[in-house]
């Protein structure tokens, strides 16, 4: 019920800023990031690759990804179970 | 559903193909001989697979793999665990991630080629989507997966889902769900994307109606039987399920397993668990594409309905029964095992369907106890939207969307009756479920078994408790969903087999449809005067 909150962040970006997604992704300390095929400006941002998720929000990267003027609004992903069959 | 082994005269170098007893069943391993794919037949008629891409949504795929690197399509492949176009399987020392690798050779494994076995689309292309091996899985990694390259990948395998403990209630989140949607709205240039999906691992502990995907009606959801017929132990059951291929699943014996491509270059013929059932209908399904590359999404689920025989299938616990349109179906085997020799016949010559409607034929929004004793019973009566521009007359799916709370979840019973007398187990018990909290909420339990059915008339819907110890419940919403067609599907098809269920359905649709043109003039006639 309390969910488990990865360090992965769907992150859309301002218009204009699309083309600047990797270097807002390397200012943030993100390993790398990925344009969604759907939706508008939207990122997938991959951190560094600790396999640690966090209960709380991701403070550190994802606070200062925020306040940057290029990004629109941050999603930190919820992490579920899915099991091979 | 029976057939003459002797004309089948398949030889393969490949050392794996005698042993793969689900595409030819000649009695291997105490197997009941003529129960296969049927594969024979259609790479009779030529149809192996070519100009179709299968992606295998898993841990990753050996793309290396002597026996898939020919059939290997890198341009359509990607890997969102690690966001880079290489899905190579990550190591490790008990070979964990060989699952996508062993999926793949089921559908795409190269022929003649002196390597391990043969896939059932020996000719076509397989994409390589790594999405499984992480700590967590996420909804924008279903989502990218499932909605990755719709223009060059025709079909999407996924042999995972939700645990399979039986107390878990899941399915795709907000992304995966608007990715799915739009895949079989705009993929294949709008035919739609097909997505196969193995109902699941839980066997009678759980009811896959309880995973979203394999329930829902954009996948088609398929089971497995084992090589004489018989369900696997690990087989789950429900009404969601479409139809049936293969797997192991019961026996000690090797040769019973599924014979298949392994990591690093090696073969197996261990590949065991429900996940092969995917991959499987995913390579027939890529012959009938091959036979008719404009199939939509829902003509292909017409075709698997309509071709899929009852064979030799055994199900100790569910009788086989015939919905009102006199098509046969399973609980847990759905509509039968695929027919791809019977696929490609009939593919060639489809007419697409009629344009899908969908009406809310009813809702009962009033909160009810289910009494812990008895059972609680509420009907809906319907007209199915007639006189509307969204009246369904030829049914292809039903959703009981519900809202109940329970004591005891894994207690609860729901069981559905169509106007036309079919009953479908929307929820059958599960042991293992002690959740007293969440229930369902607005759960969609799907049916496929009302196939072809005129939806007007009273639906019944009844819910009880099943188990040990008394427990108590309420349910707060029941809305009956119908979706399909207005006017009759099969009645402009082709029939060439008079035994067949297209004949039978066709039949049936002339009656009925000369019927109403009957009522209609009569109506017409008496109001003049």
């Amino acid at each position: 019920e309390n969910g488990i909150l990865t360090n992965h962040l769907l992150v859309q970006l301002h218009e204009g800023s699309y083309d600047e997604a990797p270097q807002v992704a390397l200012e943030h300390g993100f390993e790398s990031v990925r344009k969604l095929p759907f939706g508008d400006g939207l990122f997938h941002f991959y951190p560094q690759s600790s396999p640690l998720s966090r209960r709380k929000r991701s403070a550190g990267h994802g606070q200062s990804l925020q306040k940057d003027h290029r990004v629109k609004s941050v999603l930190q992903q919820a992490g579920f179970d899915r099991q091979k069959r | 559903g029976y057939r003459d082994l002797n004309q089948v005269d398949i030889n393969m170098s490949d050392p794996l193909f005698t042993k793969q007893w689900y595409l030819v069943n000649t009695g291997q391993a105490d197997g009941t001989p003529g129960l296969d794919l049927n594969v024979a037949e259609a790479w009779g008629l030529g149809f192996t697979g070519k100009g179709v891409t299968i992606a295998i949504m898993d841990d990753g795929i050996d793309y290396l793999h002597p026996d898939l690197a020919a059939n290997y399509n890198a341009e359509a492949s990607y890997d969102f665990s690690s966001n880079d176009p290489y899905p190579y399987p990550r190591y490790t020392d008990d070979w964990f991630n060989s699952h996508g690798t062993r999926c793949a050779g089921e559908v795409s494994a190269v022929a003649n080629n002196n390597i391990c076995g043969v896939g059932v689309a020996y000719n076509s292309k397989v994409a390589g989507i790594r999405m499984l091996d992480q700590p967590f899985m996420t909804d924008i990694i279903e989502a990218s997966s499932i909605s990755h390259m719709p223009q060059v990948i025709d079909i999407y395998s996924a042999s995972w889902g939700p645990t399979d403990d039986g107390k878990t209630v899941d399915g795709p989140r907000e992304l995966t769900l608007q990715a799915m949607a739009d895949g079989v709205n705009k993929g294949r240039g709008g035919k739609g994307s097909i997505y196969v999906w193995a109902s699941g691992d839980g066997g009678s502990y759980d009811d896959c109606n309880c995973d979203g995907y394999a329930s829902s009606m954009w996948t088609i959801s398929i089971n497995s039987a084992i090589n004489d017929g018989r369900t696997a132990l690990y087989d789950e059951s429900c009404s969601s399920t479409l139809a049936s291929t293969f797997s192991n699943g019961r026996k000690r014996n090797p040769e019973a397993g599924v014979a298949t491509t392994d990591l690093y270059g090696n073969c197996t013929l261990r590949h065991s668990g429900t996940s092969a059932a995917a991959p499987e209908a995913a390579g027939v399904f890529a012959l009938a594409l091959e036979a008719n590359p404009d199939l939509t999404w829902r003509d292909m689920q017409h075709l698997a309905v309509l071709t899929s025989k009852r064979n030799r299938l055994h199900d100790e616990v569910h009788q086989w029964q015939r919905n009102g349109v006199g098509l046969e179906f399973n609980h847990l085997f759905g509509y039968g095992v695929l027919d791809a020799g019977g696929m490609v016949k009939m593919a060639k010559e489809w007419k697409t369907v009629p344009e899908r409607f969908h009406c809310v034929a009813g809702s009962i929004q009033e909160t009810h106890k289910v009494p812990s004793e008895d059972k609680l019973v509420l009907t809906i009566t319907t007209d199915a939207c007639q006189g509307k521009e969204n009246y369904v007359r030829y049914l292809e799916h039903v959703q009981a969307v519900v809202t109940v709370n329970a004591s005891r979840r894994g207690d609860l019973n729901l069981n559905m009756t169509s106007p036309m007398g079919t009953k479908s187990i929307l929820l059958s018990r599960r042991p293992r479920d002690d959740d007293a909290k969440v229930g369902y909420d607005k759960w969609p339990f799907m049916t496929s078994h009302s196939w072809g059915e005129d939806p007007r008339g009273t639906w019944q819907l009844e819910v009880l408790f099943q188990g040990e110890v008394p427990q108590t419940g309420t349910l707060q919403e029941w809305t009956l969903m119908i979706h399909g067609t207005q006017s009759a599907p099969y009645i402009d098809q082709i029939v060439r087999d008079y035994q067949s269920k297209l004949a039978m359905s066709k039949k049936e649709e002339l009656e009925e449809e000369l019927d109403e043109a009957l009522e209609r003039s009569l109506k017409s006639l008496l109001s003049k005067n």
